[in-house]
């Protein structure tokens, strides 16, 4: 099984 | 005061079919050097960003920078109804009423279709996006963005795209780059070789590759990413095992839609 990780881990808050 | 016009509503009607399948709700930002769009899905795993210089539109006014969260399934319900020659006029007050009005007008029989829409909260966006530097991606694929969609039907048509976890591994090396799928009965591949100029294509595949790579990517999302062809004949590709995926479909000179994703990774 592979797991996704969310974009938020790369892009901060504005 | 925010006014824009276009004189055809062709490119929003197109922006909207790049995006509302995906996403549900984006931020626009108007600025006086034009419009920065962006959303993420509600799971968080994939976002976009599309910008359209202020020469996008054939009227466009903006003296104070306006930021407003909108709802993209009334926007794309709304754009349905409108024809593609249809001139588009896009307005905001700062009367704090926290809406935005279209306005679509039929050059032939002079029909308006007024909509106002209210402001929505956008689920965490915008994000400040950083420039990745080109030395990051291990390769880079530019192809026909029509080729990109045909691959994505084809893969999503073999695998079990109901099983949400379908994914499509791109594997890229000097000549070609390969469209992988595990289906319930077997496999596909998919082989596109770069092209060579000598054949003198109209829309050519190259292949920029530093090391040979291989990543895996929900094919769920890709088959979204891939509607950004009403957009561009291109769709660049930049692969990196350490950073999000970028599918960038550059629109004439006057702007980008870019999908982000990172690579599924084995547990």
């Amino acid at each position: 099984p592979c797991i996704q990780k969310k974009i938020m881990e790369y892009f901060s808050k504005d | 005061i925010l006014e824009l016009r276009l004189v055809q509503a062709t490119l929003f009607k197109n922006v909207l079919e790049a995006i509302s399948d995906l996403f549900s709700k984006a931020n626009f930002d108007f600025s006086g050097t034009g419009l920065e769009l962006q959303a993420m899905d509600t799971s968080h795993v994939a976002l976009v960003a599309l910008l359209l210089r202020a020469e996008a539109f054939n009227h466009y006014l903006c003296d104070r920078d306006l930021s407003m969260g909108l709802n993209l399934a009334d926007m794309a319900k709304a754009f349905r109804c409108a024809n593609n020659d249809d001139i588009i006029t896009i307005k905001a007050e700062e009367d704090w009423s926290d809406t935005v009005t279209f306005t679509f007008e039929s050059p032939e029989d002079g029909e308006i279709s007024i909509f106002d829409f209210d402001f929505v909260g956008t689920n965490g966006v915008p994000l400040e996006i950083p420039e990745f530097p080109e030395s990051e991606y291990q390769a880079k694929v530019r192809m026909p963005s029509a080729k990109f969609m045909r691959i994505c039907k084809k893969l999503s048509s073999f695998g079990d795209s109901g099983d949400r976890d379908t994914v499509v591994i791109i594997s890229v090396d000097k000549e070609c780059v390969n469209f992988f799928t595990r289906g319930k009965t077997g496999t596909s591949t998919i082989v596109c070789r770069q092209t060579q100029t000598v054949d003198k294509p109209k829309e050519p595949t190259l292949i920029e590759m530093k090391e040979q790579v291989s990543l895996a990517f929900d094919l769920r999302y890709m088959n979204s990413f891939s509607k950004g062809s009403t957009l561009s004949d291109q769709v660049t590709i930049s692969l990196s095992s350490n950073l999000p995926a970028v599918f960038e479909y550059k629109i004439a000179e006057t702007g980008y839609i870019r999908y982000y994703m990172l690579p599924r990774i084995e547990e």
